[in-house]
């Protein structure tokens, strides 16, 4: 074996040599068998896609188009294999989720396009590809993305799923609020049933562990915002469509609750400086059902407040939750069908699909943003758990 | 000036017909 001579920095040109015979090797030891849990909480965010595109440049350098295209096609069906495998798995998901775009936007910002190089520094600008032009590569991986976010999506619901309806509308913080409970409630009785109940509780602290698996992988942020308000939307989907399917939670007091719910829902969103990012919003619907079960029902007034109030609520969606509504206290009363008639003679020229139920499986379309990196790829040093010493830094 | 450079656009397959391209077949195989 030839001495291995530690070179300065400087000398590196940021890229990675490997043999042919090693290709799968590396997209075993730096895919197929990485445990995201495991080695890569300590690697700096999106290393594996820093590497697997220093590799790349190596084969661009020394003009090999075989090379490059037979790294790209490995590459791309070993990220699908490790989601066939492990796709329901949050973090595992979200790893490759990150890493692949961090992978594209490596290919854009090192591709000589002028559009991608801005933000390069000359050194970035000398480190583009110089034989090839992958922008059909980069369409690809661009699908690969999209398949991946759509992946994370269905994790991470069918992971809040059993929250939902539990934490957002069962469970009681405020104390005292409801007295009597109303006619077909389910009682909850003893505090050990309790235990195995989710609680609004149960899904801010999920939505904190999403949230900082994210963080952790380098997602990008404008990602996540998507992410988090396409969270945002199955839960507000799934407690609006749970209230309009059940009268013991079409009640003042549960008005009270859901608002309260929805306040801290909110309050997360501004802890995590994400409230801009369109999530809040998607909670409208079940935020005027709230205030539905609030608000006077009675006269002609009452009638046309609430007709203004409730834009985000279709005419079928308004008139079953007041037709559910349920007196708790003395002081409620139940609503006139006369009043239910008003509300619909004067909703009836809206234009609207007279569907009751939201869309649970709707997932908003994904864009992901162009985001340089600032890193210097010479600089970069591959720790050995990453079991890629086949490879030489050049 | 590297944007300047002419790059030779490589033919990419569509996300499926990659797949077909198993690279791990015998693996995959029983």
């Amino acid at each position: 074996h030839p001495v291995n001579i530690p070179r300065r920095e400087k000398d590196f040109q940021g890229m990675l040599e490997y043999k042919k015979e090693d290709e799968l090797k590396l997209v075993k030891n730096l895919i197929l068998e990485l445990k995201p849990r495991g080695v890569a909480v300590n690697l700096i965010p999106g290393l594996p896609a820093y590497v697997l595109f220093m590799c790349l440049r190596h084969a661009d350098y020394i003009n090999d188009d075989q090379k490059v295209r037979s790294l790209l096609t490995s590459i791309i069906n070993s990220i699908k294999k490790i989601l066939k495998k492990r796709g329901d798995d949050f973090e595992t998901v979200s790893f490759w989720l990150s890493n692949t775009c961090r992978f594209l936007h490596c290919l854009k910002q090192y591709s000589g396009d002028e559009q991608f190089m801005k933000h390069n520094t000359s050194k970035q600008n000398d480190h583009c590809l110089s034989n090839f032009d992958l922008a059909e590569y980069r369409q690809v991986l661009s699908d690969l993305a999209i398949q991946i976010y759509q992946q994370l999506i269905k994790c991470m619901e069918n992971i809040l799923q059993p929250m939902i309806v539990s934490g957002m509308l069962e469970h009681e913080t405020i104390q005292g609020v409801s007295g009597v409970k109303p006619t077909g409630l389910r009682k909850r009785t003893s505090s050990i049933a309790d235990e195995g109940t989710y609680t609004l509780d149960s899904i801010i602290r999920q939505l904190n562990s999403f949230h900082s698996i994210m963080c952790q992988h380098g997602t990008d942020p404008e990602l996540i915002k998507q992410v988090v308000k396409q969270q945002f939307y199955i839960i507000g989907a799934v407690t609006l469509n749970n209230l309009l399917l059940r009268k013991d939670m079409c009640s003042w007091s549960k008005g009270m609750q859901i608002r309260y719910n929805v306040s801290q829902l909110e309050e997360w969103l501004r802890d995590k400086n994400l409230m801009t990012c369109g999530a809040k919003e998607t909670l409208e619907p079940l935020i005027q059902a709230a205030q539905l079960l609030q608000v006077k029902k009675k006269t002609d007034e009452d009638a046309e407040a609430i007709c203004s109030m409730c834009n985000s609520l279709s005419t079928a969606q308004i008139v079953k939750v007041l037709n559910l509504y349920t007196p708790v206290n003395a002081f409620e009363e139940r609503v006139s069908v006369l009043f239910i008639r008003t509300i619909q003679t004067r909703l009836r020229d809206r234009k609207e699909s007279p569907q009751l139920l939201m869309d649970t499986k709707l997932i908003y379309p994904v864009t992901f943003p162009f985001n340089p990196s600032s890193l210097a790829l010479e600089t970069i040093q591959i720790p050995s758990s990453l079991n890629v010493g086949f490879l030489t830094r050049v | 000036r590297p944007q300047s450079r002419i790059r030779v656009l490589l033919k990419a397959p569509t996300l499926a017909e990659m797949e077909e391209m198993n690279i791990f077949e015998d693996e995959d195989s029983p």
